[in-house]
């Protein structure tokens, strides 16, 4: 679920945390999760969508990341999550 | 390429096209999804046959917003379609965004190719995840139709490592892919005759190269039917015979014989090469090369030594070349290819020479006890 105003801090973009859950980089199952935990989460997600599409791996929503992101697309998630966090993976 | 694990247990795939788009005539759609199709019957066994008025294996539909799977389009642009892994019931279905605005045939900024997404979406369809090669047909992003389209390596290569090659292309085919119709089993190579010049894990799969042909292998002992096929049908201008082989940290592809070297992107060749192999430090006529994960080094062996190529600093490491026999114990001189293997647990290091292999324990430093082995026996499913 997209962050709240009040939780969200500043350099996380609704948008993008909101592109990243769709296409499964960000696991949605901890909406409890800590402010600084999902801070983590949100530049961790940055950095594997980075890596899946051979950006440079800087964690952050830097211009070349985000105009891949601009590109309309497919609706299927990039990550296919299964049950359990271990099993989370890029199926490659 | 992304594999999904779910594959038609069937080769003659039916599809049933629910409803139609106000943005083309039915004619225009029907055509568009039949060339989809195309695309991959053309370089697979399977075949695509339109029913009507009873269920078929993919049903195609055109909704706007929540269309009832729980999976809701978003308007006009973001998301222009999605499509289920193959199975039972909405499996293997592929669904359109009716907000988007479809064409055919035309580059407009403001309007989508129906033939390229639902080309997308079919592979979807068969089983394709996403592929992280922003060129491949099964990236999920839409950047313009295409009219040289052809579909690249990592596309054949996804869909052929589940459902195998077309070795029986139907005649009337209109869409002629550019790329690998493998050429028939040469019956004068003798996979487990001799050793090979190179071989090199490549996207997941050990390719085997010797003399005009190589050959790929998704498992141990069990190459890919269909195989060998010549090396310059997949890799244009590549000379016969190479020395090494070897995917970069970057996933471009390497390939050295003699005194030049040549780097690949999937199939193509990268402009201005060959290059001249002194580029590397290295002397002509190396023997095997082995990159090691994604730390950037590459080893080199020749004869009775080895170097270590640092890929990010374009450098050879200091202090090289070594004796082979200074840090990998119980490897032998004078090798024919060295390759790294993942078996599904570890990483292992493999040695051959001959018709023998060397498997190298790289956490003790040594060969593993009960080697040599019959390499070809081991691997090449060779009696």
């Amino acid at each position: 679920a997209p962050l709240s105003e009040e939780d969200a801090p500043s350099e996380i973009t609704t948008g993008a945390f909101a592109y990243l859950s769709k296409y499964g980089y960000i696991r949605n199952d901890n909406p409890q999760a800590s402010t600084i935990r999902r801070l983590e989460d949100y530049h961790s997600a940055i950095r594997n969508f980075q890596q899946f599409y051979r950006l440079p791996e800087t964690g952050q929503m830097d211009e070349e990341t985000s105009r891949l992101m601009s590109y309309p697309r497919c609706g299927m998630p990039d990550v296919i999550q299964r049950g359990d966090q271990d099993q989370t993976r890029f199926r490659r | 390429y992304s594999d999904s694990g779910d594959k038609w247990d069937h080769e003659d795939i039916t599809y049933r096209i629910l409803n139609f788009t106000p943005d083309l005539t039915e004619e225009e759609i029907v055509d568009a999804i039949e060339r989809a199709f195309k695309v991959w019957s053309d370089v697979t066994p399977l075949t695509f046959r339109r029913v009507f008025n009873v269920p078929g294996d993919i049903h195609i539909q055109f909704s706007e917003y929540d269309h009832g799977d729980g999976v809701a389009f978003d308007g006009n642009g973001g998301t222009l379609a999605h499509a289920y892994f193959p199975g039972n019931g909405i499996g293997g279905d592929a669904h359109f965004d009716d907000s988007e605005i479809f064409s055919v045939f035309l580059s407009d900024d403001d309007k989508v190719d129906l033939f390229m997404v639902a080309a997308h979406e079919f592979g979807h369809s068969l089983g394709l995840g996403h592929s992280s090669e922003i060129q491949a047909l099964m990236a999920p992003f839409y950047i313009a139709y295409d009219p040289e389209f052809s579909l690249g390596y990592d596309d054949l290569h996804g869909i052929q490592s589940i459902y195998g090659i077309n070795s029986d292309p139907r005649p009337g085919d209109r869409y002629i892919p550019q790329r690998p119709q493998p050429s028939p089993p040469d019956p004068e190579v003798e996979r487990c005759s001799k050793s090979f010049n190179a071989v090199a894990f490549i996207r997941n799969e050990l390719f085997l190269f010797k003399g005009k042909n190589f050959w790929r292998m998704r498992e141990q002992g069990k190459p890919l039917e269909g195989y060998p096929v010549e090396m310059g049908q997949f890799w244009h201008g590549l000379p016969p015979k190479i020395d090494a082989a070897y995917e970069r940290h970057d996933g471009k592809i390497v390939f050295l014989k003699g005194s030049h070297y040549w780097i690949y992107e999937g199939v193509d060749m990268d402009p201005n090469y060959p290059r001249p192999l002194h580029e590397f430090g290295l002397p002509a006529d190396v023997d095997g090369a082995l990159p090691w994960g994604r730390t950037g080094k590459t080893y080199f062996f020749k004869g009775e030594i080895y170097w270590r190529y640092d890929e990010y600093e374009n450098r050879m490491d200091k202090g090289y070349p070594k004796p082979i026999k200074e840090n990998w114990f119980g490897v032998p001189n004078n090798i024919d290819a060295v390759f790294r293997h993942y078996d599904g647990y570890s990483w292992n290091t493999y040695f051959i020479r001959h018709r023998r292999y060397w498997r190298f324990d790289e956490s003790l430093g040594q060969v593993d006890l009960g080697f040599p082995r019959n390499f070809g026996v081991d691997w090449m499913g060779c009696k």
